[in-house]
């Protein structure tokens, strides 16, 4: 399973969440406009945040997240 | 298996409860208006509750949850 | 597999039962109205008891509880 | 798989029949009218008699059971 | 895989036959007029005989038995 | 994968032939009209044979065999 | 995967060839008029021919054998 | 997988060819008009040539064959 | 998987090429106008290069290749 | 699983990130105005960025990437 | 999962790239006009990257690759 993000302004941030009985940000992925970032569910990352405007294709449809 | 949740307004809480014989919280993710959270089942995590304002993709379609 | 249930009034409960051949309440955990619950049935849950009126989504589609 | 079932009027039955060469009840879970009870087949249980006035929800479509 | 039987009438029987190379009845449920018994194939169940007027819900859609 | 056959006369056969290099009959089940039968394809049955008037209900359709 | 042939006239034959490296006719099943047969492919059984006026279900859709 | 070739002519030839990296002819089944052949993909087979009239039926549609 | 190749003339060229880190033609199959060729992909055949005018049917849809 | 870029200017890059919990570029592929790549997930590459004019082939569908 | 390449002109490149945390070129296939190319994702290609004019039929549908 991946999802894709696009985003929609610059400073998006696309933030891994750990897996495990412990769930810390391991890793934050910046885009600027108009960039594309695709993203698996992995061993390590169980969990996904995503912040600032952007389109996130999922396997339940297309849902935007807004700027702050 | 994953669902994404879009938060409606600040303050939305996503919580993990515990697989196996004992269901305890063992993480909540605090959400603010306009951002979004994809979320695995995992070995550690068996259910989710949700509160607070959102919108939750899920393999049964979409549900909202209403502020408290 | 997973169901979702959400609380359309305070004091929603959605009870776990236990696997194999000896069948007991687990865990009980109780929704207020608006919330939303996600549960995967498990090696330790094989069977989910729900009382109180509340909307249950599921593979074989939308079930409504009603309030006792 | 799973089925479930939503309680028409009190007193309905769902009781399971034990896996392996000796069919047997094991256990029945009385319903009240509106509450619902979701069920797996398992190793334990591998078939299931259902009596009192309920709806029962099965990949084969919804069935009723009449009232005894 | 499972199937669901629905009588129609009193006395309804749904006999399971043994698995491997020795054919014999194992268990007979007998059901009352409107009562559902939910039935999966396994180890020890590999054929299924039906008598008595009920509805028989499969994969391959639904099969009425006749009284006898 | 199982099939299901309801007789539409007395004494319709279903006949089940051995796996293996040898290909013998080891069970004949009778049916009387009205009766279903529902029959898997197992480790010791690889093949069915079915005689007098009958509907078979198979993953390819509905199939009737005639009357002697 | 199975097929089902229902005889058209008698003396329909559907015979079974051998897997492995050397290809030889192992069993031949004569049907008479209105029979059927159900036959999977088997670790024993790879090819299967059919001759004799037939109708062939298959996953491909149904095929006619004509009349030698 | 399996193929399923139907002769529109005396004389079709079904070549199964050996897998591995040496690919040679290792069986040959000849078909009469109106006869059928069914054939699987196996370890020892894992390319098919056909020549003569016929309609082969496969899992991308029916393709014919010409008369040499 | 597999595809199907018609030739529409004579001088149809099917090569396999090997798997693994080194690339080779390891087998040419010749089609006369109106031969059908079958063809896994194997173990040892990871890539198939088709040349001459001929109908490649594939699970992408059908492909015509041009005559030289 | 794979994905498939096509520069729609030149300069485009489709960047591979590492597996594991320590998340760098590993590769960057430079495409130039119609060129395809395909990528798939693998072992080493859980996660892809791309920049510049691009159009994006997904399981969820079409996605462009602008100019940066 | 294969893909299909047409070439549209004689000169087309298919290039496999290696899997592994090295991606190299490791076999590029030319194709003249008219010919058609079906490769696999393996063990050893995890990456594809085609030049020249042609038709590519990926799971993702048709996409075409413009001339140099
Ligand atoms: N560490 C958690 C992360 C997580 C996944 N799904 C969640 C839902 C809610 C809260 C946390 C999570 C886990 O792997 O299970
Ligand atoms: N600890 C429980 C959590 C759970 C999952 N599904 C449930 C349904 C009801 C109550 C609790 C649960 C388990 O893993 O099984
Ligand atoms: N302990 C039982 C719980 C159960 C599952 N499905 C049921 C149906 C009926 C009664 C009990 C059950 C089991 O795991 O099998
Ligand atoms: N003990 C039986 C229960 C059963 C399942 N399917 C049946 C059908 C008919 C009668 C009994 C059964 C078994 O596990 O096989
Ligand atoms: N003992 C047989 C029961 C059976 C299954 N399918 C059949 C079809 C015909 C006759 C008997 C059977 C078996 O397990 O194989
Ligand atoms: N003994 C044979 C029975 C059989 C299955 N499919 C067939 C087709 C034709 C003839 C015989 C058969 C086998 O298991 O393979
Ligand atoms: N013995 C052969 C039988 C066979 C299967 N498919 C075929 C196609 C053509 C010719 C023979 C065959 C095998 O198992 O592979
Ligand atoms: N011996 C070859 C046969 C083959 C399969 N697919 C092919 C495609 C082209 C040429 C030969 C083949 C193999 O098993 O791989
Ligand atoms: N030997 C290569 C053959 C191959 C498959 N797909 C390709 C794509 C491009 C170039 C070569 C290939 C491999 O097995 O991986
Ligand atoms: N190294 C990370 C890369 C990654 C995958 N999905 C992600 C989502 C967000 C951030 C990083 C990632 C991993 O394999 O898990
Ligand atoms: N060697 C890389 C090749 C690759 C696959 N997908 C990619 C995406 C981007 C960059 C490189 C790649 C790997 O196997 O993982």
């Amino acid at each position: 399973d991946y999802i894709a993000v696009k985003a929609l302004e610059d400073g998006v941030n696309i933030i891994g969440l750990t897996s495990g009985r412990d769930t810390k940000f391991h890793h934050t992925e910046k885009l600027d406009k108009g960039e594309v970032f695709l993203a698996q569910f992995t061993d390590v990352t169980t969990a996904i945040k995503i912040n600032g405007a952007a389109e996130i294709y999922t396997k339940h449809g297309k849902i935007t997240t807004e700027s702050r």
